[in-house]
């Protein structure tokens, strides 16, 4: 401020050292933060925090992403599991069906998805095994050849095979069925295992637009 | 504005920062850190005074020269090197009752100088 008839205190007055001036400055600027936030004196903490809670606080201040869009645009990824219902099956080809909630069906696009399924190599048995995969869809009754392909079978195991683009849009209708048919010099000494404990499944990596929710069971 | 570099006697912005931890805060105030305050300080030739902020133009100087020439020793000085710009200071604390806040207070920290 200035004062009538004299210089204003930033321009010059008495000159403190250096470590007045500081003090005077903290003394300041504790002063101003206390007075703004209505406090005479500095809370002292009656009981502690959890770190929990201090976390969520956290998170809830900086938000979402700069930049990302509203929660209700924002397309949800999501991880989804679905288990092989086992349709007729022969020594030769394995027929599996996997099913999507009505719910769920539609509304999602499939970016990736995979069938894991365990293989049991028979005594003495290793080597390629070739893997023919046949997909239908929910529409289409009929069993197309999807893919081949060649996995080398050194051990029991679950072993992965990618899914194709036919396969990802039969499967985010609801409906997909597939047929592995083994084939090569393993296809005699290997089985596919359908039991509980080994049972086929696809797990898909899928967005859902809008507000719909997808648990992950 | 101008920030305070050794020798000048002008009216610029000195950085002064509280870092809370140095001063025992940091228990009860959550973030920052610190509270960069700045302030003030320098020598305001009458020739400088005019609007606040655009005291260091070239333009305004010489317009204010010329003011000053007409109207000296009518004045009397008084021209103040005072904050032109501020901002908020956003603080997450713990008050009297260990809940946790968030606030703004506004105008606390001195971003630019300038002669009033």
């Amino acid at each position: 401020t200035c004062r009538a008839g004299s210089q204003c205190p930033a321009c010059g007055g008495p000159t403190l050292d250096l470590e007045s001036q500081r003090e005077l400055l903290l003394d300041l600027a504790k002063r101003s933060i206390l007075d703004k936030l209505h406090l005479s004196q500095r809370p002292t903490l009656s009981r502690p925090v959890s770190r929990a809670a201090l976390r969520t606080v956290l998170q809830r201040l900086h938000g979402p992403p700069q930049g990302a869009p509203p929660e209700a645009n924002r397309a949800q990824d999501y991880e989804i599991i679905s288990f092989a219902d086992t349709g007729l099956s022969t020594i030769n080809q394995t027929r599996l069906d996997f099913y999507l909630s009505n719910r769920t069906a539609g509304v999602m696009e499939v970016q990736q998805a995979s069938l894991m399924f365990f293989v049991q190599l028979l005594p003495n048995a290793s080597g390629t095994l070739k893997m023919k995969v046949l997909v239908s869809g929910s529409h289409n009754t009929n069993l197309t050849l999807a893919t081949r392909r060649l996995l080398e079978v050194d051990a029991s195991g679950w072993y992965q095979l990618l899914l194709g683009p036919d396969a990802q849009a039969a499967y985010s209708q609801g409906h997909l069925t597939l047929e592995l048919v083994p084939e090569g010099q393993a296809a005699q000494g290997s089985v596919i295992l359908l039991g509980a404990a080994h049972r086929p499944f696809v797990a898909a990596r899928v967005r859902v637009e809008g507000k719909l929710r997808v648990r992950r069971r | 504005g101008i920030d305070c570099q050794g020798g000048s006697s002008m009216c610029c912005r000195q950085e002064f920062f509280v870092d809370f931890r140095e001063i025992g805060w940091h228990d009860w105030i959550i973030q920052p850190e610190g509270y960069a305050m700045n302030f003030c300080t320098g020598q305001c030739p009458l020739h400088v005074a005019g609007m606040p902020g655009i005291a260091a133009s070239f333009h305004t100087a010489v317009l204010n020269l010329l003011k000053a020439n007409t109207v000296a020793g009518t004045a009397g000085g008084g021209s103040c090197c005072v904050p032109t710009t501020r901002r908020p200071l956003s603080l997450l604390y713990y008050d009297r009752d260990s809940n946790i806040v968030k606030t703004d207070i506004p105008d606390m920290v001195v971003e630019a100088c300038g002669c009033s």
